[in-house]
């Protein structure tokens, strides 16, 4: 595994940053 | 046998194209499903998309690395189409567990997310090829038998080609890392180096769409706004 660190809530995904939810 | 930064290299390269050897040039079922259950079907723009994007990489590729070398510009395209397809059926089933809908016709008909999305593959094989690696590190090999020491294809080398904006790419690295959690400890690192240097300098330039949407939000937000009369 990684040290990443995830910054997203899971209301968050990729069509919001998107603008499309 | 011990580790050597060539030996890592070779690795990553040979899980790379191994994950993605199960993978199609085209949408596999499951994707095409996703496009045909738009109201929209995004597919003919999807492919367009891809054949003008292809050209600019491979064309752009030749002219940083060698004009000898335009040929491998496609292959190291057509390995991150195979990664953009993945990344993004994964990303829909995960939307459509999150969201409980299937119809994404306006996610799939944004340029600007698959377009960001494909970047981020492309970054992905760079980097994993080694063209892409920050010189900070002290050594390049370009492994992937390009001498990439002399050229210039490090981050942010693939927004220019793609002509994306460093704040439309930073959307969408944290979904492609959950998105694909094959992806090395290595890849994610340097991902996250990208992240760093747009939240600290690159979205902040000139001409950044960033300013425009803290002008909108110091406003109270563009939707908020008063219609004037006229409107």
């Amino acid at each position: 595994s990684h040290d990443y660190h995830f910054g997203l809530e899971d209301h968050e995904g990729i069509s919001e940053l998107f603008d499309c939810d | 046998p011990p580790q050597t930064p060539i030996r890592a290299a070779m690795t990553s390269i040979q899980q790379l194209r191994g994950d993605l050897t199960s993978s199609g040039d085209q949408p596999s079922t499951n994707l095409a499903t996703y496009f045909k259950n738009c109201t929209v079907d995004p597919t003919q723009d999807v492919l367009k998309r891809l054949e003008t994007l292809g050209q600019a990489f491979s064309q752009r590729f030749g002219q940083a690395v060698g004009p000898r070398c335009i040929v491998l510009g496609r292959q190291r395209f057509n390995l991150g189409v195979k990664l953009y397809y993945k990344v993004m059926e994964a990303m829909l089933k995960s939307e459509e567990k999150r969201l409980s809908v299937q119809n994404f016709s306006k996610l799939l008909n944004d340029s600007t997310f698959h377009t960001s999305l494909l970047a981020c593959a492309l970054e992905v094989v760079m980097a994993t090829y080694g063209e892409s690696s920050f010189r900070t590190g002290g050594y390049n090999h370009g492994s992937g038998g390009v001498d990439a020491a002399e050229t210039n294809v490090c981050f942010p080398w693939i927004l220019d080609v793609v002509n994306l904006s460093a704040f439309d790419f930073y959307k969408v690295i944290e979904s492609f890392i959950k998105a694909d959690p094959t992806l090395s400890k290595d890849i994610v690192k340097h991902l996250e180096t990208c992240e760093n240097l747009i939240m600290e300098r690159i979205a902040w330039r000139t001409g950044s769409p960033l300013f425009e949407l803290l002008k909108q939000e110091h406003e109270g937000g563009a939707a908020e706004q008063v219609e004037t009369p006229a409107s």
